[in-house]
């Protein structure tokens, strides 16, 4: 464990957390994309399988318990307790554009062809691409509540911070995972127009509209 | 090592 990998960790469970309360404390889901939310929940389903194979540490079994357990509540939440309030008419990303391909290319491009494994590079990957119904959705509505800006600050931040966990592991333990790593870049690439627009748009107080 | 055997990470 490094601090990069800690505060990845920490950023990632902030943005999950950060999520789950404005959803519940409002009661409202407005300006969330449902489709989303039911991909980083398919994301951890695939990953953390492991949970009922091996025993890692007391913080990876929490930390995945938690992980797993938020976003399933945030699911239930958006598509069954506060459904009323779900925008369904900007949701519109075809997330079977997304899964398809990522499907297709865990079982071409993975480490080991075993079960567990084409999963865990099904995940890797669609974790990559699961925030665009998202980001999708921010560009129909052209706005985004500042909740929602620190929501996907954290949640692009944490990937952000693993890369960085990954030279350095890379340097200092001669690791390296290049289904990972590809698929990490690409996920931070995809946040960088967001990232632009959250700190010369929200940190200065402003309100994130589009087009900028 | 190309890839860490035990999947540590989160």
């Amino acid at each position: 464990m490094n601090i990069f990998r800690l505060t990845g960790d920490l950023s990632h469970l902030a943005a999950i957390i950060i999520l789950l309360l404005k959803i519940w404390k409002s009661r409202s889901c407005a300006g969330i994309s449902g489709k989303s939310q039911v991909l980083f929940a398919l994301v951890f389903t695939t990953r953390y399988l492991d949970l009922l194979t091996s025993f890692i540490s007391l913080y990876n079994t929490t930390m995945k318990v938690i992980y797993i357990g938020c976003s399933y509540a945030t699911v239930y939440l958006i598509y069954m307790k506060l459904k009323a309030t779900y925008d369904g008419n900007h949701d519109t990303f075809r997330v079977e554009f997304l899964i398809v391909p990522v499907g297709g290319l865990a079982f071409l491009v993975n480490h080991d062809f075993s079960p567990l494994e084409i999963l865990w590079t099904f995940s890797i990957y669609l974790e990559s691409v699961a925030i665009l119904p998202q980001l999708f959705m921010i560009s129909k509505t052209g706005e985004a509540e500042t909740i929602t800006t620190h929501y996907l600050f954290f949640l692009g931040l944490y990937r952000a911070l693993y890369l960085i966990n990954w030279i350095w592991r890379f340097y200092f333990e001669g690791f390296f995972d290049m289904i990972a790593i590809v698929a990490g870049v690409v996920q931070t690439i995809l946040y960088c127009d967001f990232f632009y627009l959250y700190v010369t748009k929200v940190l200065k107080g402003k309100k994130l509209s589009l087009p900028a | 090592a190309f890839r860490q055997m035990e999947k540590d990470e989160l």
